[in-house]
């Protein structure tokens, strides 16, 4: 563990707190892309089936299980709850995430560390988490003008990845055995699908002004 | 050789 990566995680938490207040407290689901969350759920679902027998720490499997319970939280309140479920626009946020998760199915099969079935299902969901921000981002991008909570939580889930970032970098220097191709390539897209929204982040939020997120 | 890494990240 080093500060990186557990200030990466705390801020991967405060993303899903940030989200669940404004959902719960908001009462409302508009300007959430339910296709982001559906696809993070299936991110954590298919990665963290390894619950079940690889034990690394207490910390490791109790983030696990609160990355789960939070995203599928997350789609049962927008999904089916009411209001939360009325507020919701299936016109607005119609991303075709099936051109996200064949590709990365795909790419897990042929692209993984060692040809099991476990490792294709893990390098999948690295894939998808790489583009799972996708049709949030295109939602915003819709709108326009993103609300202050939902622009704090996309830059909280930027920052994760920032952080991750630099974790990497941390342990290739300082770890003899550490090598992971196949998540840094995925990270490092990940990472860059943030640079325009944090541009525009950075230009409404300067000057300790809150004004709204704009986008062009 | 190389091991494959553990899985410790989330």
């Amino acid at each position: 563990m080093n500060i990186f990566r557990f200030l990466g995680d705390m801020s991967h938490i405060l993303s899903f707190v940030i989200l669940l207040l404004k959902i719960t407290q908001g009462k409302s689901a508009a300007g959430i892309s339910l296709r982001t969350q559906e696809l993070y759920m299936i991110v954590f679902c298919s990665r963290y089936l390894d619950l079940f027998w690889n034990f690394s720490s207490l910390y490791n499997s109790f983030l696990k299980v609160v990355f789960i319970a939070c995203s599928s939280a997350i789609v049962y309140i927008i999904r089916f709850k009411s209001p939360q479920k009325d507020t919701w626009n299936p016109e607005l946020d119609n991303f075709p995430i099936q051109y996200l998760i064949g590709p990365c199915a795909v790419a897990g099969l042929l692209i993984n560390q060692d040809w099991t079935p476990f490792e294709m299902i893990w390098a999948f969901s690295i894939y998808l988490e790489a583009v799972a921000i996708l049709p949030q981002l295109f939602l915003l991008q819709k709108q326009g003008e993103v609300e202050n909570l939902t622009s704090h939580y996309v830059a909280a889930l930027g920052a994760y990845r920032g952080l991750y970032l630099m974790n990497w970098v941390y342990r290739y220097f300082t770890e003899d055995d550490y090598l992971q191709r196949i998540v840094w390539f995925a990270g490092t897209v990940q990472t860059g699908l943030y640079i325009d929204f944090f541009y525009h982040y950075y230009q409404s939020k300067r000057g300790g002004l809150s004004r709204p997120v704009k986008l062009p | 050789g190389k091991t494959p890494p553990k899985k410790d990240e989330l």
